[in-house]
């Protein structure tokens, strides 16, 4: 369902050149449950990023359910990301005009859900993330971090993703909440949903079937300290 | 050089109130090491925005270095703040038009530091913090979630102030970095500085001399569950 072939991403090119992703090959299947695990700066949210659709691989080849992703201007990329990704963002970057059940809804409106049915939907999942109902009418900045956290991870469900992207979704939630997140996202992979998870946690890793190391920028074999 | 007595802050004042601190009576010596643990939304960020005299409380009385806090008007707060306090953010708060160098370089500009002292030690700092020299021109949408956090680290430090603040400091970075990052602060309060450290991470309570509860923003006793 996601396959990277020689994936490269050069932040800065020119003089001062990174390279954040260096000839990825990495292939997923559907419903698969992969953790990518790696130090800081090693490369995972622009892995995660390209496979979201956000960005575009500097060389390589990307394919979303086989479509390959350099063959979209940017109404087609917008497109296969709203029909097939959901994303957790590890900032969660949460509208912060909106209240948290209104940041949820917002992925609802563009699939052209109807009123009552998203204001359902979004209360559900608001609860389904483990949010006490009486945080939905709150803004970002009147929720601690692991409220927003929880409300982005509710957003992404929205319209029930076949490929959910998580970009260290427990890393501000206490053991015991986190661990509400990790069984509610084996839940959905049990279901048939394809995760893909950045961590730091390895715990988080014995929820998964594969794991994915990267160092700076590389993908590791058998070979990486 | 801390002390909280029968602090209450109460967001929302009127129809649906929330307690986010509730009576709490702490009392914190210099070169103290605690650490704050809680669940999320337990209170643990209002609290520390308290003593970082970013907030007010709704009642009860707080001082820092025996000062009433609820004396001073916002540039008395301001300036007992800038005086005294370092504060990592667990959003980091960076300012998004500013290199790293530059955000590191701020708190500087304030306590009116010559120029090439504060290019010197900013870099120091970074380098202390654990971030590569070659990131210090990245500004923090250039910047990897933990390399941001690190950034957050060095600004905070930049007066070497008396108390430092830390608000889930090792929450994005790997946990080799992540112990890099403690054994720095561990350092510095050995060598005098109070620290404060609101954590999920049972880990980091070890490097710690005491602990502080918050549950529903209550500072549990031996009672708590
Ligand atoms: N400006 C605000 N207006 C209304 N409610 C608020 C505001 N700021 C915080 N709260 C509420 O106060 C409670 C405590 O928030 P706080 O940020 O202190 O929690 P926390 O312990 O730091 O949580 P986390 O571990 O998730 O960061 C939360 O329930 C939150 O929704
Ligand atoms: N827009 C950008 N311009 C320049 N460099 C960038 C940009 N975005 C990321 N980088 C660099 O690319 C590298 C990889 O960043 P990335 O965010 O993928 O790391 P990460 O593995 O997610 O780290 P963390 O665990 O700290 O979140 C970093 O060194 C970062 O500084
Ligand atoms: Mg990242
Ligand atoms: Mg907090």
């Amino acid at each position: 369902i996601v396959e990277l072939r020689d994936v490269t991403k050069i932040y800065r090119p020119g003089a001062n050149q990174i390279h954040a992703l260096n000839m990825a090959n990495i292939s997923i299947d559907q419903g698969d449950f992969v953790t990518i695990m790696g130090s800081s700066g090693s490369g995972k949210s622009t892995l995660l990023n390209l496979i979201g659709c956000l960005d575009r691989p500097t060389h390589g080849t990307l394919r979303i359910n086989g479509i390959d992703t350099s063959t979209l201007n940017d109404d087609g990329l917008t497109a296969i990301r709203r029909d097939n990704i959901g994303f957790i963002f590890q900032q969660f970057n949460l509208i912060p005009t909106l209240t948290a059940q209104e940041n949820v809804e917002i992925p609802m409106i563009f699939a052209r859900m109807p009123l009552a049915e998203r204001h359902e939907r979004s209360l559900e999942l608001l609860t389904l993330a483990d949010l006490e109902a009486e945080f939905a009418d709150h803004k970002p900045n009147e929720l601690s971090g692991g409220q927003q956290q929880r409300v982005a991870i509710a957003r992404a469900l929205a319209n029930d993703p076949p490929i959910l992207l998580a970009d260290e979704p427990t890393g501000n939630l206490d053991s015991r909440t986190g661990q509400n997140i990790m069984k509610l996202l084996s839940e959905l992979n049990t279901g048939g949903t394809t995760l893909i998870v950045v961590t730091h946690d390895k715990k988080i890793t014995e929820y998964s079937n594969t794991t994915i190391r990267l160092q700076d920028g590389e993908v590791c074999d058998e070979y990486c300290e």
